[in-house]
């Protein structure tokens, strides 16, 4: 019988480990941890959310989703590493455990699982060919089929099906997206969202679709700065930061943008690091430098949203 | 699987908003081309694509003639992926 401790953080992992990984991880930490199916995707795989909460009911919550872009498995990886910094660190980090007592975690590790089953079974270095028939042709290229997780048609998303930015047909049209926003709609009560993208060496919060700052603008950009520079403490690692108009281009119809006008103040994406060396294919050496770092900025807005309840 | 040997990433650095522009008209290209692992954004950001061997000289001919400056960031994706399989087999193993 296999448990987590023999799982290696430190190395990248199929579907069908990582899923395993939390049947493992739901059973040994079954006290703090649960895991909740939100949905189906395309291709009719399980879509998995972990819940990290110490009970009470209606508690305020913050979600966090790694692989939207399926070939970034660097994201994944974190994700992984992340979940199991809770369970051991919850208890002995004071900030941590101020924030689980409080508020539930939830985390997606594999937004996009079909496209990275397709990373794993066909095409892990990209190449836009691999297209399997499918409802929409190319919708199964597996790394960047959710594109920018667009939820609905604007600037920044595309109609052509084979565009990283494809929308899908309408609005929330594809199953991963629609999984989440119904959970997160149905939900009610989240107060941060994070987005986890690599590979920019960026911290962004809102908005996308206009240069116009939102009306939270100086909190949002008080808050990446402090998390950024958590970050930069644990190994030196600079990030770019502001709203994601002004720092990376003007887009619509985005994650953060969506959450935002959602209500979720707290709402930021995440671009992991980039040696400038290896792009996507960041080797497993630096998985937990990476884990390790983004750890700290993510705590910094868990912690500030704890202490900014609105 | 397929064989991605002696396939480069190169990264471009734009100077400004017309060199961006000659990198946006590569993005039209079909990906069996170019394909942009970060696309033109903004001068300030480096732009990373994907070149398959065959087209290489291509590319890099097209980069040179318009004054684009280029680094190679992976001389070749094949050696790098048969690395991170062989570590994921290791992992498996161990």
């Amino acid at each position: 019988e296999r448990s987590t401790s023999s799982f290696s953080y430190s190395s990248y992992h199929t579907l069908e480990e990582i899923y395993s990984w939390i049947d493992n991880f739901v059973t040994e930490h079954s006290d703090i941890v649960s895991k909740i199916q939100i949905g189906n995707s395309f291709e009719n795989r399980s879509i998995l959310v972990l819940k990290f909460s110490t009970g009470g009911s209606r508690h305020p919550a913050i979600w966090i989703d790694t692989g939207i872009h399926s070939r970034e498995w660097i994201t994944h990886a974190t994700g992984i590493w992340t979940a199991n910094k809770i369970v051991s660190d919850y208890g002995k980090d004071r900030v941590l455990t101020d924030i689980l007592k409080a508020m539930d975690i939830f985390i997606e590790l594999v937004t996009n699982p079909d496209g990275f089953a397709f990373t794993h079974s066909m095409v892990r270095a990209p190449g836009k060919d691999g297209r399997r028939g499918s409802r929409h042709l190319c919708r199964t290229w597996g790394f960047d089929s959710l594109g920018g997780f667009i939820l609905l048609p604007g600037n920044g998303s595309n109609s052509n099906p084979c565009s990283e930015t494809y929308h899908g047909p309408s609005p929330q049209s594809e199953p991963e997206v629609a999984a989440i926003v119904n959970f997160i709609t149905a939900h009610g009560n989240f107060k941060a969202l994070i987005s986890i993208h690599s590979y920019s060496q960026m911290l962004m919060y809102p908005y996308g679709r206009s240069l116009e700052p939102v009306s939270n603008q100086r909190e949002l950009y008080d808050l990446a700065k402090d998390a950024v520079e958590a970050l930069y403490k644990v190994h030196g690692i600079e990030y770019f930061f502001g709203s994601i108009s002004t720092t990376l281009y003007v887009a619509s119809g985005i994650t953060v943008d969506w959450a935002y006008d959602s209500g979720i103040k707290y709402a930021f994406s995440f671009e992991l690091r980039d040696t400038g060396r290896y792009g996507f294919l960041l080797p497993a050496t630096q998985i937990i430098p990476t884990a390790q770092e983004t750890w700290m900025a993510l705590r910094t807005i868990m912690e500030h949203t704890l202490n900014h309840p609105y | 699987q397929m064989n991605f040997t002696g396939d480069q990433v190169l990264r471009v650095l734009a100077k400004d908003e017309k060199q961006l522009s000659l990198l946006r008209d590569l993005e039209g290209l079909k990906p069996q081309k170019v394909d942009f692992w970060r696309g033109p954004a903004r001068p300030s950001l480096p732009v990373d694509m994907r070149v398959p061997f065959s087209e290489l000289k291509y590319i890099k001919a097209y980069l040179e003639s318009h004054g684009l400056a280029y680094s190679i960031m992976i001389k070749d994706i094949q050696v790098l992926l048969d690395e991170e399989r062989e570590a994921m087999a290791k992992s498996r193993r161990l």
